[in-house]
């Protein structure tokens, strides 16, 4: 089971693009500022994985491109997982989650889907976790986190081992 | 309950052991505090790094060294229980490229048992990837480019 | 005492106009959150990176953007009321290969003001300097080695 | 005024080094492990510079060299500025700073010096502060700092103004 492409619209500095990856090794590479974090922002958006850094926004809002004087009112990031070993409980090789924002006039709204059918979160959590996939993140390694598993305290560190256990 | 700890805790221990030996070419450890009551206490790292021939307390650690610490617990933890993917942003921001090269090899071995997706800077790291993916900024947009497959 | 700060302020921001422009190629400013009264409020940066069109907020800014928005912030202070020496560690951590090349620039010619020692990893960093130090570990013991001139 | 040489005895990695630096622009390079931030470590050390991440050690003994089964029991670093341009109020081109560790049977003492007399930390800061040194090193960037300019609180920056005013 690998993420087979992710298709954005509209998050951070994506207009609309669909980035496939490889299911072994993929690098993604370029010059600062151009985007490779946000990629990150996306996979970590529609997957509900929360994060004490999160993405770099302060509200849900903030995610939605803006830019040559447009700011768009919705935002939607797809994630299309191969299912080919059969780890989710899906018919189908492919399972696409999908996560958007939608701005309205008092605010904002935004939900999830797993091929095409509204979930709420902790179904989706419950739907990944089968996977395997778990909901904090300890797969997913943030720019400037790398050595955090280091200054964190003992105890904390040894946590790591229970959710594991 | 203890049972299920110690048993995950001694496997991603033997992991780290061979990992973290292979990765610095030094040796080190995962202890437990409390080894009657893990519960009670914390988790410690100890590390002989290479070329050092006593134990050092972690928190002298260089940024490199602790990089691969860091790294070769994830390593661990995989080995033992695998998610299905890995995403890594930059997390050889303080490595050599000596030690950026032994990190993109161990993840390219490491692939065939799970997806990885790296972000990097850094030339040796993504000469082990399977593949590219190049983004640039045009005009406030950001696009994919070139997807070069090794 | 007001009027000490707004002299620092102003004299800080414009340097911080020129030299993050000049760094990102785009254009910023710092503001003062409440300007009647500059101890009632924080200090905020503005800034436009080059190739956006649009003011972003300062948490949104990539790890290399920030980078260049800190050292900007660096020696804006510097030009205004120079210390004596600077010494950086690794701050060209996230910085892509040109942007290392343009601060090592920058340091070089602020060092006829001020002594610049800089911990670098990163090839373009190091050519910028008047010489290199070279630092081995050998027996778990400290060496310093090649002292090469530019 | 610049820092013309860093003479270390027994100080973290260092058995017995003498390094000299450019007037203008050194740069220190290296593997990872052999000693480049414990360079800045002892400046910052000789200098009382206060960091919030200090220098890696939890007691000041801990910044003695111990290695291949040695425990040494003292350690001194020497700071050498060069003062031709008789910023610093003394007579002579160069100026001596100079600090110990010395364990004890009941723990350990730590004295700094001025071209070989005993001064206190805060004689010395003031020394320091004619020559536009600062002891909560501004100038001075630890290994992964560099951002934190960026993180901190909006008060904390406008503060730094303040210390420049
Ligand atoms: N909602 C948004 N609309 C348009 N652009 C945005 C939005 N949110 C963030 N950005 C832009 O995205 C850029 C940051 O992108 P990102 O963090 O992915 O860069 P990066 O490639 O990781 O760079 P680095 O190598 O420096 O880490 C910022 O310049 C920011 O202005
Ligand atoms: N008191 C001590 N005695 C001997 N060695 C020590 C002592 N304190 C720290 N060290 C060693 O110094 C090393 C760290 O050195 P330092 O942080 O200067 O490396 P570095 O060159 O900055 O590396 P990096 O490029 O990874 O940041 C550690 O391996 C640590 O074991
Ligand atoms: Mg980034
Ligand atoms: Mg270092």
């Amino acid at each position: 089971m690998h993420i087979k492409r992710l298709e954005i619209r509209n998050f951070k500095s994506f207009k609309k693009v669909a980035i496939p990856f490889y299911s072994d090794f993929t690098a993604i590479s370029g010059p600062n500022g151009c985007g490779k974090s946000n990629i990150i922002d996306a996979i970590v958006f529609v997957l509900g994985i929360s994060r004490s850094k999160g993405m770099r926004a302060e509200k849900l809002t903030d995610l939605i491109f803006k830019g040559n004087g447009i700011e768009e009112s919705h935002a939607e990031v797809s994630l299309v997982l191969d299912n080919d070993d059969g780890t989710l409980r899906f018919d189908g090789d492919e399972v696409k989650i999908k996560r958007n924002i939608k701005k309205t006039d008092n605010g904002y709204y935004s939900y999830y889907y797993i091929n095409g059918h509204p979930v709420s979160l902790s179904d989706l959590h419950d739907t990944l976790s089968v996977a395997n996939i778990s909901s904090d993140g300890y797969s997913v390694v943030m720019q400037g986190d790398v050595t955090n598993i280091i200054e964190m305290s003992d105890y904390r560190r040894r946590r790591i081992i229970d959710d594991i256990a | 309950k203890r049972e299920a700890f110690m048993n995950t805790f001694n496997g991603i221990n033997e992991n780290f052991k061979e990992i973290y030996g292979g990765l610095s070419g030094g040796s080190g450890e995962l202890v437990l505090e409390d080894e009657e009551d893990p519960f009670n206490g914390g988790l410690w790292i100890r590390t002989m790094p290479e070329g050092k021939n006593m134990v050092q307390r972690l928190q002298a650690m260089s940024g490199g060294e602790k990089s691969l610490i860091a790294l070769s617990l994830i390593f661990s933890a995989q080995k033992f229980q695998p998610s299905p993917f890995y995403i890594f942003d930059e997390v050889d921001m303080f490595l050599d490229g000596v030690n950026a090269g032994k990190v993109s090899s161990m993840i390219r071995s490491f692939s065939s048992d799970a997806q990885f997706i790296v972000i990097s800077l850094r030339k040796k790291m993504l000469e082990g990837a399977h593949g590219v993916l190049g983004v640039t900024l045009m005009d406030g947009i950001s696009h994919i480019t070139g997807v070069r497959l090794n």
